[in-house]
């Protein structure tokens, strides 16, 4: 563990925060897109079933129970209790357009033919590209509420910083995972120009809003 | 250099 990781790990942990804290209080879930939620839940899903076979640290195994009940409680809130105020008609992005691209690329490009691993690779694969959908819905409707986007950057941000907890493991153990690294930079890289209108407009105060 | 799955991360 080193101080990117860590604080890798808790940029993830202060984005589910934030969404969850948002949709609760607002009493509503307008603006944030249910499929990134769906694919989300589905990459901790098949990513973390090694909790069953493999034992890492307590906090290894209680981060991940946190990221599965978070993301099954955030769904539950969407789709369940708040759903009257889901605006699934912004929320348009065909999902099987990640899906099945995701599965076949696992199939071939993995470190080992065996089930778990193949989940696991779908999953890294799968994280990579899952926040299309609702970056695809802010772009849609033009603009996104200061707090949609304080939850945007964060989750961005604990990718990118993982990217540096690789650099980092790169120099000073020689550990390096092909798939993780590239699939890690192009998730990092599609937050760029979110990155950026973040920097420029939000902590500028201005309401994140795309132009016409 | 091991090349090895980061299953240690999450």
């Amino acid at each position: 563990m080193n101080i990117f990781r860590l604080m890798a790990d808790l940029a993830h942990v202060l984005a589910i925060v934030i969404l969850l804290h948002k949709i609760w209080k607002s009493r509503s879930c307008a603006g944030i897109s249910g499929k990134s939620q769906i694919l989300f839940a589905l990459v901790y899903f098949m990513r973390y079933l090694d909790i069953m076979t493999s034992y890492v640290s307590f906090y290894n195994s209680t981060m991940k129970l946190l990221f599965l009940g978070t993301s099954g409680a955030t769904l539950n809130l969407i789709y369940r209790k708040f759903k009257p105020s889901y605006d699934h008609n912004h929320d348009s992005f065909r999902i099987a357009y990640l899906l099945v691209p995701c599965a076949l690329l696992s199939l071939f490009l993995n470190h080992e033919f065996s089930v778990l691993e193949i989940l696991w690779t779908f999953s890294i694969y799968l994280e990579s590209v899952a926040i299309l959908p609702q970056l695809f819905m802010v772009a849609k409707t033009g603009e996104a509420e200061s707090i949609t986007s304080h939850y945007l950057f964060a989750l961005g941000s604990y990718r990118a910083l993982y990217v540096c907890n690789w650099v980092y493991r790169y120099i000073a153990e020689s550990h390096f995972d092909l798939i993780a690294i590239i699939a890690g930079l192009v998730q990092t890289i599609l937050y760029c120009d979110f990155f950026y209108l973040y920097i420029t407009k939000v902590l500028q105060n201005r309401k994140l809003q795309l132009p016409a | 250099i091991h090349i090895q799955p980061a299953k240690d991360e999450l």
